[in-house]
């Protein structure tokens, strides 16, 4: 028996909406530990990992662990069937074939019931190893949102380079180039403002089609982190507060 | 011109 209530139901809703785009149909994990999913593109360039704990839930119990592959696509047109105050509540028996999503509204006048049948999904789980990384930079989700935006109208790779001044966005395209810098911020004040650890200068070049199917996470947190080494993907993480993460790695372009 | 590895040539598979 798999139970999961979320009273920030608005919270999974924005969660599907970080993850749908890249992947389509996924395994989520569901164990003592709490509600995981780990996945890649179609093209194996890029991977999405989630992790909502079992403390970030109201209630949560998991007898034995399970894998409920879903349609993300049909999960996402139930979810959205939720109002963004509603509590959520997931549902799923050990041997079902069903995953089902109770909405309630604030003042428990409206209750919905939604099943979603489950599918039979093949998927390599990849071992991410830790490692210490060249670069890390913490800066505004929404900041890096609009780079992110901006820069693929001009064009489809984007160049980051972190240096302990600052880390810079560039592009280039048929219609010219451009290039964005963030300056480390000095002021203490500031909560939410651009950090960079460094070990080493790194500069590595990616698709910003992934990148800006990234920045689907930023309503889930207001910081974003990069973590850049040479020639590895670059790690880019959205902590959901007092829950868990969605953390997406995209392997850098490198010149033939 | 640049190439894109998969990510399954930077991690391993479990």
């Amino acid at each position: 028996m798999f139970e999961a209530r979320l009273v920030q139901g608005s919270l999974l809703k924005k969660v599907l909406e970080s993850i749908k785009d890249l992947v389509t149909d996924a395994n989520f994990d569901c164990s003592q530990n709490g509600f995981a999913l780990q996945a890649m593109d179609s093209s194996h360039v890029s991977l999405v990992a989630l992790l909502l704990r079992n403390d970030g839930f109201e209630h949560y119990r998991c007898d034995r662990p399970m894998t409920m592959g879903m349609n993300l696509t049909n999960m996402s047109k139930m979810l959205k069937c939720a109002g963004n105050d509603d509590i959520i509540t997931m549902k799923a028996d050990d041997a079902g074939d069903v995953v089902t999503f109770m909405f309630e509204s604030p003042e428990q006048d409206k209750i919905s019931d939604f099943e979603l049948k489950l599918m039979d999904i093949d998927s390599e789980h990849l071992g991410i190893p830790d490692t210490e990384y060249a670069a890390t930079v913490k800066m505004p989700s929404a900041e890096f949102q609009r780079i992110c935006r901006d820069l693929s109208s001009i064009g489809d790779t984007v160049t980051i380079s972190v240096s302990k001044d600052g880390v810079k966005f560039s592009t280039t395209g048929d219609i010219g180039q451009a290039n964005i810098t963030c300056r480390q911020n000095t002021s203490v004040d500031k909560e939410e403002q651009t950090v960079i650890e460094l070990q080493e200068p790194v500069t590595l070049t990616f698709a910003l089609r992934y990148l800006n199917s990234f920045t689907k996470a930023t309503p889930l947190a207001p910081t974003v982190q990069l973590q850049m080494s040479k020639e590895l993907p670059v790690v880019v993480q959205y902590l959901i507060a007092d829950m868990g993460y969605v953390r997406y790695y995209l392997a850098p372009k490198i010149e033939d | 011109g640049s190439a894109q590895k998969s990510l399954t040539s930077f991690f391993f598979t479990k």
